[in-house]
């Protein structure tokens, strides 16, 4: 089985840098700088595919990391989720008519099971680019909201910022993925949105002396794994080990449903 | 003499954070956080002026601080920059025409001396945004770029985004306000952009004991006034201490020379 883990944000939050996080590899590296630096901004949402073996409790899982690079990034971003949506909607479709293909002939199915939103650490509100995507997300995908590079906000900003998210989303009738207790079925305590921090497979060393992974300021060591740093490793369980099977399997459900519904509606 | 500086970037990125720390009070408090939630992303860019007065060694010199909120937060933000010109251009043009009345009904002279454009702290490029909004403000203004919430940046990334901030500056031909020694009117070495890091008038203890502006974070302190942590003291020292008359002049002169372009023109 593969699982498939699709980024969304603007260029500069971190997302290649949690790819390469939650792999612990440098894997995808960050664009070589001076081919970065002489990239026009592009003017089209591409869609960039990255397919990833971990090992996980002794057996393997294969990842496909899916980032959508220009997203957000032009001065009119109107409809800027549009190839996004598409291209989710393209595996889905595809997925449905590849059921009735013989096994062998099968091509790869790409659907997306959880589509990780970046957010800005503003501190502030969503911004309406954040908002009108997240809603054309959700319609279709898994979607987990994330607060990029949360060593930007302080303990009482991420608390704000974390509330004022979940109100807005309430708000806006954006339905996200709220994971549920796999025994009882219950909802868990909201998490989201999930902070994280990013640092690849790069080792420092903190004020403790330890060897830990983490981005490595003048004033301290902001830490990947340390659970009063970021949420990063709880969101890595939910992904990669709680919670993988019920992400896939819910994806099913949603092709399903929206693959009967518009069967019938035309 | 009253000293007028602008702000200009989207928000959340500490501007009116800077202008508190600037001023080392919390005169312009943060919007109440219920109401800036409440508060729709706004539809148009306005013009927020605020009045201080700063003592600085022994002599009070009034400021005004002027805010454009709105700019860049829309999903199309095509010219959003034309409201924040318009009102350069309207204060400039009013200016001279003012210079025939007589000195009893001349109106307050809010011409912006210097621009202070907040850059996104992505590590990456400059967004199409920043360059174009740049580069019409540069013709008109002093533009002084500044690196927003410059604590999101380890000390490797903070020299790489100031040199690709530089080259990309020169590559797009945007003229900003390069500071020269104010004997020999030689350029002085380039500081620009500015890293900036906004604590308003917030003391917080550092890993040494020593009671600083900063930031606190779990992993330690990122301080305002520390030279190894960013820019703020010397971008302190420019504006208000160092070349403020420099900034001032400049502005007339760039107000006279347009002032009599536009006329010949006409
Ligand atoms: N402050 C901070 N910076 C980060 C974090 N993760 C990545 N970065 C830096 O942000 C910049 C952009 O990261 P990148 O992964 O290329 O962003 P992408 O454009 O979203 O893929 C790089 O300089 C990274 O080192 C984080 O958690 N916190
Ligand atoms: N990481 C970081 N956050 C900051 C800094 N300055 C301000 N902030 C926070 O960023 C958020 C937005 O600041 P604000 O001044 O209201 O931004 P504005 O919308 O540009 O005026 C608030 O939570 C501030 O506490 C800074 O230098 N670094």
């Amino acid at each position: 089985a593969t699982f498939t883990i699709m980024m969304v944000g603007e260029s500069g939050l971190g997302k290649t840098t949690f790819i390469n996080t939650l792999l612990a590899t440098n894997l995808k590296p960050k664009t070589d700088d001076h081919l970065r630096h002489q990239q026009e901004a592009r003017k089209t949402v591409e869609i960039d595919i990255i397919r990833a073996e971990v090992e996980e409790k002794g057996f393997k899982l294969r990842i496909n990391a899916i980032d959508a690079p220009g997203f957000g990034d032009n001065v009119d971003n109107n409809e800027a989720w549009l190839p996004i949506t598409n291209f989710i909607d393209d595996q889905n479709e595809q997925y449905m008519l590849q059921q009735s293909q013989p096994e062998r002939s099968r091509t790869t199915d790409m659907r997306v099971h959880a589509c990780l939103y970046f957010l800005r650490p503003t501190g502030h509100q969503l911004k309406p680019l954040d908002i009108e995507c997240m809603k054309a997300l959700s319609e279709r995908v898994n979607v987990i909201p994330v607060i990029a590079k949360a060593d930007t906000l302080d303990k009482d900003e991420l608390a704000l910022f974390k509330e004022r998210t979940r109100e807005i989303l309430d708000a806006n009738n954006i339905k996200v993925y709220e994971p549920r207790d796999l025994q009882t079925g219950q909802l868990l305590e909201s998490q989201l949105p999930y902070s994280v921090i990013g640092a690849g497979d790069r080792e420092v060393t903190n004020a403790l002396g330890e060897k830990v992974r983490g981005r490595q300021y003048l004033w301290g060591v902001a830490e990947v794994e340390n659970e009063n740093h970021c949420d990063f490793k709880k969101l890595r369980n939910l992904l990669i080990r709680t919670h993988m099977l019920d992400l896939i399997e819910s994806t099913h459900e949603k092709c399903y449903r929206k693959f009967y519904t518009d069967f019938k509606a035309s």
